[in-house]
């Protein structure tokens, strides 16, 4: 089953096209594995990416490098996928019994 | 189907066996129709909802196509729930199902849907095989034959918008064209994903207006009011590519080339930090104002046949 430990989903904030561009450049590095959850799209609509944490450096010192602001979405997917599991099997259980 | 648990995400067993469970109890209204196998060998299942008449125009709807977006299953669920209880309670839907079919398929992507049950949550495409690639699946709404292979998808298997080897090359993709095509007076097709908020219709594939593009944006401005009235969501409206990006390959594009008019995309909720990893707790409040949209999309449908 694949683990998403230490992955974090990026929200960026693009300015401008020039800055849209960028971020498509990241997009096309697949030994980053970056997985775009929103694609680069028009100006003013974020852009979400999720990040493996082997990535996210380097793709944190390349947004910081060229002014591109983000946030941090989800501090580590695994953790609301474990919510997300439990949930499903506690129904389940209970349906069970 | 009255103690089924709209309020949490699901298995594939337990939302084929709920689907079971509702043409069981609904069997004037609901059958179920095998449109074909997936590239694993699952059934792809199509519920059905008509009063009778032979191949009436009908409204398409399909969830989960991207397999990762769960709400847009979970939601499917509910609309078929709603859809079987209202008929004969609530006026519009009543006169909708008399004069026109409803097809809902809720698990558009059996494979991927499995493997985001199994091994990887987050898988979005199918799960075919791409010869001389390591790399599995197809982007299945970057497959359907309308600018197949333009800017807008990826020609790398290994990309999460890699197009298929041909139009068409996925059975989800080809079962579902073979039943539209065969039927043959489908006059709304609706697809739904997550997420975003938003509300599309043709093109994405060029910047080419479609010819029905007034009355395409005019239906979705009313759609998308519709839908804000329940809990405010906000949803943008309009064409893909003005609104998002260029994406070729798309359902809707396709369908509305086959003159399917009313051809539209739903992103529904994320309205937070959630993404596809939406909390369960959302599932029901985002079908119940994603529903008001669909009402009025399917009587204006039905209102303005041609």
């Amino acid at each position: 089953k694949e683990d998403f430990v230490g992955h974090q989903v990026l929200r960026i904030s693009v300015a401008d096209e020039a800055q849209v561009q960028k971020v498509t450049e990241l997009e096309e590095l697949e030994h980053l594995q970056l997985d775009f959850w929103r694609g680069p799209a028009q100006t003013g609509s974020p852009i979400d990416v999720r990040v493996p944490f082997a990535s996210l450096q380097a793709v944190k010192v390349f947004l910081e490098t060229h002014g591109i602001e983000y946030t941090i979405m989800i501090e580590d997917v695994q953790s609301l996928l474990d919510e997300e599991q439990e949930q499903m099997f506690a129904f389940q259980a209970r349906a069970a019994s | 189907t009255d103690t089924f648990n709209y309020a949490i995400y699901h298995t594939l067993e337990e939302i084929y066996g709920f689907i079971d469970m509702l043409v069981a109890e609904y069997p004037q209204l609901v059958s179920k129709l095998q449109i074909g196998n997936t590239y694993e060998g699952r059934p792809i299942y199509v519920l059905k909802f008509s009063t009778g008449g032979d191949n009436r125009p009908a409204i398409w709807i399909d969830t989960g196509i991207h397999s990762r977006e769960w709400v847009t299953q979970a939601s499917g669920v509910w609309f078929a729930k709603k859809i079987a209880q209202d008929y004969g309670q609530d006026a519009a839907l009543t006169s909708i199902l008399d004069s026109m079919d409803i097809f809902l398929e809720i698990v558009t992507n059996p494979d991927g849907f499995a493997f985001t049950l199994s091994k990887n949550r987050l898988w979005r495409k199918t799960r075919s095989i791409t010869a001389g690639s390591l790399c599995v699946g197809v982007d299945p709404n970057r497959n359907w034959d309308a600018g197949f292979g333009l800017a807008g998808a990826s020609s790398s298997p290994c990309s999460q918008t890699y197009y298929g080897k041909f139009a068409n090359s996925e059975v989800e993709v080809k079962s579902i064209v073979d039943f539209v095509k065969n039927h043959g007076n489908i006059k709304a097709f609706i697809s739904i994903h997550s997420y975003s908020q938003l509300l599309l219709y043709p093109y994405g594939y060029t910047t080419e207006s479609a010819a029905d593009q007034a009355e395409l944006d005019q239906l979705a401005e009313s759609a998308v009011k519709a839908l804000s009235s329940l809990y405010g969501t906000h949803f943008k409206y309009g064409s893909i590519i003005d609104t998002i990006y260029q994406a070729s390959g798309s359902s809707i594009d396709w369908a509305y080339n086959q003159g399917i008019k009313y051809s539209y995309t739903f992103e529904l909720r994320d309205t937070g930090s959630y993404g596809f990893l939406l909390p369960a707790s959302q599932i029901v409040p985002t079908a119940q104002e994603t529903w008001l949209a669909l009402q009025t999309i399917m009587e204006y449908t039905l209102n303005h046949l041609y």
